[in-house]
């Protein structure tokens, strides 16, 4: 798994 | 995906349910400034990554929205439809929610970067915002269908987003953990009100505590 860095979300 | 899209769309429906209740009426009786404070610190430490990260365009644009629709609540609940009843129901010590979100992003946050610490807080603090206005409808007891409606359409969004991580981590193996945990606290806190708005409110019953 990726953590999420990249902020894509509301 | 589809829970992503209705979550967002059930965001930017909560906002416009808020904006038409007060236009309309002309009265913010019932509603917690305190809350809408609290989003406007959420929507601008959360989207001012904005003005150094590109996403999509419909990215920016929901977040011009947010910022700027939040902003504009707060201008009218303090200068154009002053309530200072409402004001006086309005206790909630929301320092303790800064100061506990503010602690917490500064040891769960992804880096330890000024743009991470702020995303974290935005998250924390997202999660307990709703607290002043579910403690004013606790202590009046009652409140109008419209505010039951944007209270339901804003908690349906970070339910819905939650659906949304599970099909990202299988489908793209992203997974989220404070957004997720997050999110999952601010669903619990909601629940209650879920429960009564459901019971209530959707089979034409007034919003009224038991």
């Amino acid at each position: 798994t990726k953590q999420a860095l990249e902020h894509d979300e509301l | 995906n589809i829970f992503r899209a209705a979550g967002d769309l059930s965001h930017l429906i909560s906002i416009l349910i808020l904006l038409n209740t007060i236009q309309k009426s002309r009265s913010i009786a019932g509603i917690s400034l305190k809350t809408q404070i609290l989003y406007v610190l959420v929507f601008l430490t959360r989207y001012l990554d904005l003005t150094y990260r590109y996403v999509s365009i419909y990215n920016t644009l929901m977040k011009l929205f947010f910022i700027s629709s939040s902003i504009y609540i707060v201008y009218l609940m303090i200068y154009k439809f002053k309530n200072t009843e409402t004001e006086q129901i309005d206790t909630f010590p929301i320092e303790y929610l800064i100061g506990g979100s503010f602690i917490l992003s500064l040891i769960f946050n992804y880096k330890f970067q000024f743009g991470e610490i702020l995303w974290s807080f935005s998250l924390w603090l997202e999660s307990v915002a709703i607290l002043p206005q579910l403690f004013m409808l606790q202590r009046t007891g009652e409140a109008r269908t419209l505010t039951t409606h944007y209270i339901f359409a804003l908690g349906a969004y970070r339910t819905l987003y939650i659906p949304n991580w599970i099909f990202r981590w299988i489908s793209e193996g992203r997974v989220d953990y404070l957004a997720i945990f997050t999110g999952i606290v601010q669903t619990i806190i909601y629940s209650d009100f879920f429960y009564i708005y459901y019971h209530r409110v959707l089979k034409g019953f007034k919003f009224e505590l038991p």
